[in-house]
């Protein structure tokens, strides 16, 4: 089975989305097929790399609403290899939806078990900053969690209530999904709380921690306006690139992919 | 009876619990009684304002999901004037609990109709980055929307769901919460993104939009970790201190307080 990994942190803005649309177009520069399904209601990531004009026919939401193949959402992207799931506009009453099913934290990864993902190398799950049922059911169908973490204090405590959301999903529904690395985001050496954050993450998960993170970069804020990843928005030898490119080795290490 | 006001956005990290503690904070200092409700499961109003030991007996979740009156979960903070209603760690269960109540949406307003806020002069809510039930609570209970948008592209898109859902709120519960305003935060001059999202705003929703708003300052990065508000990090004369004087001005000129 191929890696799934859901990029996961409920706290807000830490750079989940970033991530999740950089880290494909990474892996997708390297020959790899990549699918990139947005889970999030907010649809960051459909807005970035989805069609401009209108809601596709199929997304997330409706697969997941009326039960039907999520082959019916994925949509090509301008990037060869890599393909989108969109979240589409009615993810918004999924949680609520989802409240009623069987096995109601197991949606997703019935619906994974269709022939949809299986032509695909790597899969990338976008969640919401939020542990509602759609984040429980992207954590419980994926193999490993990629945890991105900002430099900030706040960001920082909001890591012991995922941690005890992952204690439960083990305890109460018996899957214990691995966490692939915590990965420091907006780095900022000229203040003084990115290296007291760095510090206290590093001694407290060791080597789970990413070796390289994502420098703070005035290019990731503009490259979702023009709906590009970070490899098209910067020349070659940009600041964004490099970090991206050293993301995208050490996962491929620490998914034994070679 | 006195505004009641959410802060809300559901897209993360914009800066509603930064608003949300430092605008109490402010009001507090002009002799206003101010009340912050914590409705975020992550807590970080409560993190920065709340005991630092241990789990308050009374806290939110426990009223919520208990039915228990809103005035057991009220705690003193070591402002004189800003009492603080903590999140509670059951928080994570009661966006579905209350999804099977009797008139789901309004569980928080009737909450508040008990003795517990007629005390104050101002009550703010701090939300979720979700717009689930918890967060169209607060919305219902609220008597005004105070939305921080941080100067991004990504953010700037999150407001049209935002929009979408009040147009449902009005339509199907025949509530209409008025926009107190947009505020701009992490403004950062340096950067392009900064002028362009801050022209789109301010076409888009004219004079909604706050005229000043929260400048970027590692100071709001590094004050919640020493549990405090701008007011005791900065010394007199610092630009956040600056920044919330004139959020509280303008917010006093739009509610019409003296
Ligand atoms: N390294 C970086 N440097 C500067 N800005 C960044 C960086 N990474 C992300 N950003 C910007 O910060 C904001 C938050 O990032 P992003 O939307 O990826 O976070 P998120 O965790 O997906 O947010 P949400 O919780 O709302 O889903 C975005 O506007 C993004 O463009
Ligand atoms: N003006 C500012 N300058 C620099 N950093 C800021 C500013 N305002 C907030 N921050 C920092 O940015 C991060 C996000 O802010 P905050 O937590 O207030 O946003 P939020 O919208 O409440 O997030 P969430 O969606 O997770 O609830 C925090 O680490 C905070 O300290
Ligand atoms: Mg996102
Ligand atoms: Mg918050």
């Amino acid at each position: 089975q191929q890696p799934i990994i859901a990029i996961a942190n409920q706290k807000g803005g830490v750079g989940k989305t970033t991530i999740a649309v950089n880290l494909a177009a990474g892996m997708v520069r390297r020959g790899r097929r990549v699918l990139l399904i947005d889970l999030d209601i907010q649809g960051s990531a459909s807005a970035i790399l989805g069609r401009s004009e209108g809601e596709p026919d199929g997304n997330v939401a409706k697969c997941l609403l009326e039960g039907r193949p999520l082959s019916e959402a994925i949509i090509p992207t301008a990037y060869d290899g890599l393909d989108l799931a969109p979240a589409g506009e009615r993810m918004a009453i999924v949680d609520l939806h989802l409240a009623s099913a069987l096995g109601r934290e197991h949606v997703l990864a019935r619906a994974f078990r269709s022939v949809a993902i299986a032509d695909y190398d790597l899969v990338l799950l976008d969640t919401a900053p939020y542990l509602g049922l759609l984040t429980l059911n992207a954590i419980v169908a994926s193999t490993h969690l990629l945890v991105p973490v900002s430099c900030e204090y706040l960001p920082m405590l909001g890591l012991k209530l995922l941690r005890d959301t992952l204690g439960s999903v083990q305890q109460q529904i018996g899957i214990d999904v691995p966490i692939l690395g915590y990965v420091l985001t907006m780095i900022d050496r000229r203040e003084r709380i990115t290296d007291e954050v760095e510090a206290m993450l590093r001694k407290t998960f060791g080597n789970q921690v990413f070796e390289h993170g994502i420098r703070i970069n005035t290019h990731h804020k503009a490259s979702p306006s023009h709906r590009q990843t970070i490899y098209d928005y910067e020349p070659a030898g940009g600041r964004g690139r490099a970090d991206f490119e050293r993301l995208c080795d050490e996962v491929e290490v620490r998914l034994g992919l070679s």
